[in-house]
């Protein structure tokens, strides 16, 4: 695992997130499924909480955009890049964007949103990208399958020396 | 580039124009701290560019041969995060 430079992270344990800008491709129910399995993948491996928002600004603001959104990393078009997320902090920090224009789904036929959520906040929490290839914080895409997914123990030892390991 | 490529940056012959093009925006992308952008490109040109090759070859686990090799053109072009892989 890698960390972001100066190993920024968040200084509670509770953070909250909000979907703000949600997707054609898939129903809100299904996005917000999505989010927060993402959302748990991390908080069964970390002292950490996450309460949705519904309004106001929250710690991890999700969006799907396009193109040129405002924050300097356009987004391509169909493949390529399909998100990116901003390391913890204030502002933008924490913020997760994905790219309106890919076909997302929840399944295997297009690029599964589970998948790519739970890749992303680890980059909200302050992973950076991994060389281990069996990683979730590995740059490129690979399905990862939604339902009894637990994170690779790469990301376990990452997740857990910025936060420490959650007492059961 | 166009004219120093050639020389410094011999592309294979399965690699086209286009994947080079491909190339340069992926490193430029994921591989080039910010800040460094333009300052990288005029100064060091394509031996820059090679450097950048090695760097994405050595994180994927690739050989390392600063060129833009079939095995490394595969990885560049799958889809993937936006955050670059190189410290910003």
């Amino acid at each position: 695992y890698r960390l972001f430079p100066g190993e920024p992270k968040w200084k509670k344990s509770t953070l909250t997130y909000r979907v703000t800008k949600y997707t054609s491709s898939l129903s809100h129910a299904d996005v917000d499924k999505a989010v927060e399995m993402g959302l748990k993948a991390w908080s069964a491996a970390a002292p950490l909480n996450f309460v949705k928002a519904t309004s106001g600004e929250a710690d991890i603001m999700i969006s799907f955009q396009s193109g040129d959104h405002g924050d300097s990393y356009p987004f391509d078009g169909p493949r390529g890049t399909l998100a990116h997320a901003f390391a913890p902090g204030e502002g933008l920090g924490g913020d997760t964007h994905f790219d309106n224009a890919e076909k997302w789904t929840m399944g295997m036929n297009g690029f599964n949103l589970f998948t790519v959520a739970a890749h992303e906040f680890g980059h909200a929490l302050g992973l950076a990208h991994s060389a281990d290839p069996s990683a979730l914080m590995y740059p490129t895409y690979r399905y990862q399958h939604p339902f009894g997914f637990h994170l690779p123990k790469d990301d376990v030892k990452g997740i857990q020396a910025l936060y420490g390991s959650r007492q059961s | 580039y166009s004219a120093a490529a050639p020389a410094l940056f011999a592309l294979p012959r399965t690699t086209g124009w286009k994947d080079f093009y491909l190339a340069q925006e992926y490193l430029d992308k994921y591989y080039t701290p910010k800040g460094e952008h333009h300052l990288g490109e005029m100064t060091s040109g394509s031996n820059s560019m090679t450097r950048k090759v090695q760097q994405m070859q050595a994180f994927f686990g690739l050989r390392v041969t600063g060129k833009l090799d079939y095995s490394t053109m595969g990885v560049m072009k799958r889809p993937r995060c936006g955050v670059p892989d190189v410290a910003n």
